[in-house]
């Protein structure tokens, strides 16, 4: 349905250099995930968001990798290697390649409350790697 | 990105995990979990592990005004030098007596800096007052705060670090709570920068009449009772361990992000290679 759709469907434009596609593919995506620190386990430590987005990576890297993503010469060779020579390497995978930070409220053990700005809490671009 | 782990809660952590979060990630990462990923089992772990001692809801509800405040300060493009900081921790006063007169009132505080770590430094501290007052009355008073260092026997005889500040306290008949914000990081600087885990604070307040008339009458002195709640300290620091976002991020950080000049060359034979057969010439 449409909102299973919203769910899983991928975030718009997530990399800023790649063409955009009229028809869906299966090559490598941000998608949303939406949680809540209770559902973390740490609730009890951090106050404020209560939910928040990391998002998350997922889907095929294609063969034009560098031009979309901007792999390394290493990645491209990876997968001349898995799709030619041996199958038994692994494909490159889907990552992460870009992060926002993110403000948190946190109770400490002792009692006081911090607020923190930390790094890399939400992935903004993937990458094939 | 999280708290360092002390050995008690390091020992928490290494205890038998029964939790979810810690099982499906111990086996991937094992020994090698970095400082993030252990503090956040950790803290996952540690939920019933050790009694967490809860802060007043007053001062929860200050922290998330900040917290909101710093969310739109951080977002606007010309956001102000003021917010630098990418910390602010507050932090209750563990025990006290107070001596109190109709003018003054005399609080011996210390406070835990056991959580501020090294890499954290010191941009501004604020001793934070709480005063309830009935709706009823308003007040206007000049007052004066003093704070002194106390050493401990064992070290100096006498304390030299020494600081004082006035500052006006005015409140009009609707407010309910006010928070009373005092600068005290000219003083508080060196004793932070020496890291300390502990810090014992002499507080000497006196309250005089504000001598201004408002609306033919002679505003009340601020009652000395309203100071009985001892003040937090609220600390704004700059966090520049790797973990914390930097708002100017070292050069070193950004060098890495420019493509390699061996890329560009890689690719060109590559889709030279890839535009068709060679033609029947084999290169040795």
């Amino acid at each position: 349905s449409k909102r299973d759709a919203a769910v899983t469907s991928p975030v718009a434009n997530p990399t800023a250099h790649s063409p955009r596609y009229d028809f869906p593919t299966d090559d490598c995506e941000l998608y949303d995930f939406r949680v809540s620190f209770s559902q973390l386990k740490l609730d009890h430590w951090i106050i404020a968001p209560q939910k928040y987005n990391p998002r998350y990576c997922k889907g095929i890297c294609p063969r034009a990798m560098q031009s979309i993503y901007g792999s390394p010469v290493h990645t491209i060779v990876q997968n001349i290697i898995y799709e030619q020579l041996d199958s038994s390497v692994p494909r490159p995978s889907c990552v992460p390649s870009e992060y926002k930070p993110l403000s948190v409220l946190i109770i400490e053990s002792d009692g006081s409350i911090a607020y923190k700005e930390y790094e890399e809490m939400i992935a903004t671009k993937c990458t094939c790697r | 990105l999280f708290p360092h782990a002390s050995p008690a809660e390091a020992a928490a952590a290494t205890a038998v995990p029964d939790e979810p979060l810690v099982d499906s990630v111990m086996p991937y990462y094992g020994s090698r979990l970095s400082l993030k990923l252990k503090a956040l089992s950790e803290q996952s772990v540690g939920r019933e592990a050790r009694p967490r001692l809860r802060p007043e809801s007053r001062y929860v509800r200050y922290m998330k005004r900040l917290y909101k405040i710093s969310l739109k300060q951080g977002r606007r493009p010309d956001r102000s030098a003021s917010h630098v900081y990418n910390t602010v921790r507050l932090i209750a006063p563990r025990d006290e007596c107070l001596e109190r007169s109709e003018e003054s009132s005399m609080q011996d505080l210390s406070y835990s800096l056991d959580r501020v770590r090294a890499q954290e430094q010191l941009l501004k501290s604020i001793l934070l007052y709480s005063l309830d007052k009935d709706q009823a009355t308003s007040f206007a008073s000049l007052c004066n705060l003093d704070v002194k260092e106390q050493e401990h026997a064992g070290q100096k005889l006498c304390s030299t670090m020494h600081h004082s500040v006035s500052f006006r306290v005015r409140s009009e008949k609707r407010s309910r709570r006010i928070w009373v914000e005092i600068d005290v990081t000219t003083f508080l600087h060196p004793i932070i920068r020496s890291q300390k885990k502990e810090i014992h604070l002499l507080i000497n307040l006196t309250c005089a009449e504000n001598g201004e008339e408002v609306g033919g009458s002679q505003e009340r002195r601020v009652p000395m009772e309203l100071f009985l709640r001892s003040p937090s300290l609220l600390l704004y620091l700059n966090d520049t361990s790797e973990v914390a976002y930097q708002r100017w991020p070292s050069s070193a950080r950004s060098e890495s992000l420019r493509p390699s000049l061996v890329m560009n060359n890689f690719l060109s034979l590559l889709k030279s290679k890839q535009k068709g057969p060679m033609h029947g010439r084999r290169r040795p």
